[in-house]
């Protein structure tokens, strides 16, 4: 519903950039 | 880094030293922050922050019996997966990343930030409430747990799971390996996470 604590949202956001890095690392077309 | 007080900002680097550093392979480490709800008058374990590292190796994952998720479950999850990154970084925002696969243990740790357990319930809550650690090390011991989450993160391909508690709450780790207890790793947790000890001041 768009209100997310503020922890939550700092865990997730962290998260999702991983999750970003790791997933551009291991893609061939990801650079 | 060790310091006397609480302080929410180096939770983060704290779970990244604790799992990065580590012989064995944790997949991610929570920390679960003991808070009280005023309307109940019942102390309670919340999110407090969760590092996720990840497999080593997906293949051999799969090789340990974990079932990939359905092609349902997966759309559901990249689903929900777009609603948060829109959530987080706007409604226009795209990234690509959220259409990969989204794997059982990056769920699992996923639908963590979403729990919380009261004072003696769940692994968290009873590791907390007895002051002494839970390891379950190995399948079988997980999935005949008591506790739901134990039983959950079997199902999600995690094969240990241990939490730790300390003084403001309660470190959890979990991993898709078989980790036998260990003294240097409970030591570790208490250094790191022994908030508001005089003796570490």
């Amino acid at each position: 519903d768009g209100d997310l604590p503020l922890q939550r949202r700092k865990s997730l956001q962290r998260f999702l950039e991983k999750r970003r890095s790791r997933l551009v690392m291991v893609s061939p077309y990801g650079s | 880094p060790v310091t006397a007080a609480f302080n929410q900002e180096t939770l983060q680097q704290r779970l990244q030293t604790l799992i990065d550093g580590a012989q064995e392979s944790w997949t991610y480490a929570i920390f679960w922050q003991s808070s009280v709800d005023d309307f109940a008058a019942q102390a309670f374990l919340g999110w407090g922050d969760g590092y996720y590292k990840g497999e080593e190796d997906k293949a051999k994952r799969s090789k340990k019996g974990s079932s990939p998720a359905s092609i349902a479950e997966q759309e559901h999850r990249k689903k929900v997966l777009r609603e948060l990154n829109s959530l987080i970084s706007g409604p226009a925002s795209t990234d690509d990343a959220v259409d990969e696969e989204v794997t059982d243990t990056e769920w699992f740790f996923l639908v963590s930030m979403t729990q919380s357990f009261m004072t003696g319930s769940g692994l968290p809550g009873q590791a907390f409430y007895t002051s002494n650690p839970v390891w379950l090390a190995g399948p079988e011991r997980l999935a005949s747990s008591v506790c739901e989450r134990a039983r959950q993160a079997q199902g999600f391909g995690l094969q240990t799971m241990v939490c730790i508690p300390s003084a403001n709450g309660v470190v959890e780790l979990g991993s898709t390996e078989v980790i036998f207890q260990s003294t240097d790793l409970m030591n570790k947790v208490r250094v790191l996470f022994n908030f508001n000890n005089p003796d570490l001041g």
